[in-house]
């Protein structure tokens, strides 16, 4: 697989990287020479190269890459331009980094298959964090339903997972259950007969709001 | 609840916003006046100071305060420094955003409670969406396992759950079921008898390397 990465900032970076380790071909292209010299021992091609430099990119970008991805924050005309001749060129997969919501939309609008934001959506999951400290780690199924990790509830603190009776009285499943001091230390089968205590943490499924009311 | 956010970039404001919107006070610093004037009417109060200056941040900080929150990027001097002054004036959570994974073990060592790196957080996540394409969203409980939302391998097509006998052939979990264009539409208790179509998803909870095997 082939991939093209513009703008190596410490996003694009931590996204090339991985797929060069996947043995993936990764060309990186940055107007800044300072980058590009560090960057050049972690993929396969370095090149400076400005992102509004049509020739430059079209030289440089053929329909050869699965995907290319333009990780530019600040300048935000550079990200579009560089998007609209990489679809011009014929690249089905373009993903952008956006720096808000409604530059996003505009980069949606124009073509690009997936945008991300990733200062803003890490730092609304730091504030859910913070509003609900006892919600260890989540991810959101739908606007109502979720995966969390929380500490079992007084009531059923003593009783074992099938005399809790937790799906009846919560209305949300227990799918996993941690217990000791590492986060290796995971049971994804918990036996029915396990008794909850207190330094438990169980993985548990369920309308998100339920679970905020019970954590 | 109260907290203070030293640094109002992307991510500083994407924490702060959320906290307001909860009904906490937030107390906004940062050595810009212009993201100062930006900000003030988003949270309880916005004051223009500089995180290396000393006497300003124990004038602003007292033991009140039930987290701060330093996002400072560029400057690691001042990230350390106000990290320095925040602990010694007592305040128990700290949480901290770091540029890369070495800056991150300084922060820990100083006695930051948490620390955040987003950009490098999401382009990994970004890495792995794009290395495999077929799993859409998913959550790491350890280094094993994982959950996940995959499309059906082919061999369980047109086959009930039941008689897909997905936990024994995968060793995995079917923990829900999205059916239906909008990502609203998912079924957290599926039916065994349900019929599997080539358009659903399955969210499943099993080790990530059989995981990415079947997807
Ligand atoms: N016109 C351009 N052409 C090519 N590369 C560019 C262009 N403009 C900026 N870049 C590069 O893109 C990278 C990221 O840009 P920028 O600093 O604007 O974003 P950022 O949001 O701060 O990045 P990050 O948060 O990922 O570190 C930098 O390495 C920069 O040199
Ligand atoms: N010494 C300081 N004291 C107070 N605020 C500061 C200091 N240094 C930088 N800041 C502020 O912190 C904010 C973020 O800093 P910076 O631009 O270095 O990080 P960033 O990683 O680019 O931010 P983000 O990605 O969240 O936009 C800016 O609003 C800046 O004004």
């Amino acid at each position: 697989m082939q991939y093209a990465v513009i703008g190596l900032g410490k996003f694009g970076e931590a996204v090339a990287t991985p797929l060069v380790k996947n043995n993936c071909e990764v060309l990186a292209i940055d107007n800044s020479e300072e980058r590009i010299q560090d960057i050049s021992g972690e993929v396969s091609h370095a090149v400076t190269a400005d992102a509004l430099d049509e020739k430059s990119l079209r030289a440089l970008i053929t329909t050869d890459f699965d995907a290319v991805i333009i990780c530019i924050g600040e300048d935000f005309e550079a990200t579009i331009l560089s998007l609209m001749i990489v679809l011009d060129i014929g690249i089905k997969k373009v993903i952008v980094k956006a720096d808000n919501r409604i530059r996003a939309k505009i980069l949606k609008k124009l073509g690009a298959t997936k945008v991300i934001f990733p200062e803003i959506e890490m730092g609304e999951k730091l504030a859910q964090n913070i509003l609900h400290p006892d919600i260890s780690d989540y991810l959101s199924l739908s606007d109502k339903y979720s995966i969390a990790e929380i500490s079992p509830p007084k009531e059923v603190l003593n009783k074992s997972i099938s005399n809790s009776d937790f799906r009846k009285r919560y209305k949300m499943n227990i799918i996993a259950l941690r217990r000791g001091s590492s986060k290796e230390e995971i049971d994804v089968n918990p036996n029915p007969d396990t008794i909850l205590q207190h330094s438990d943490k169980l993985v548990v499924l369920g309308e998100i709001e339920r679970i905020r009311k019970i954590s």
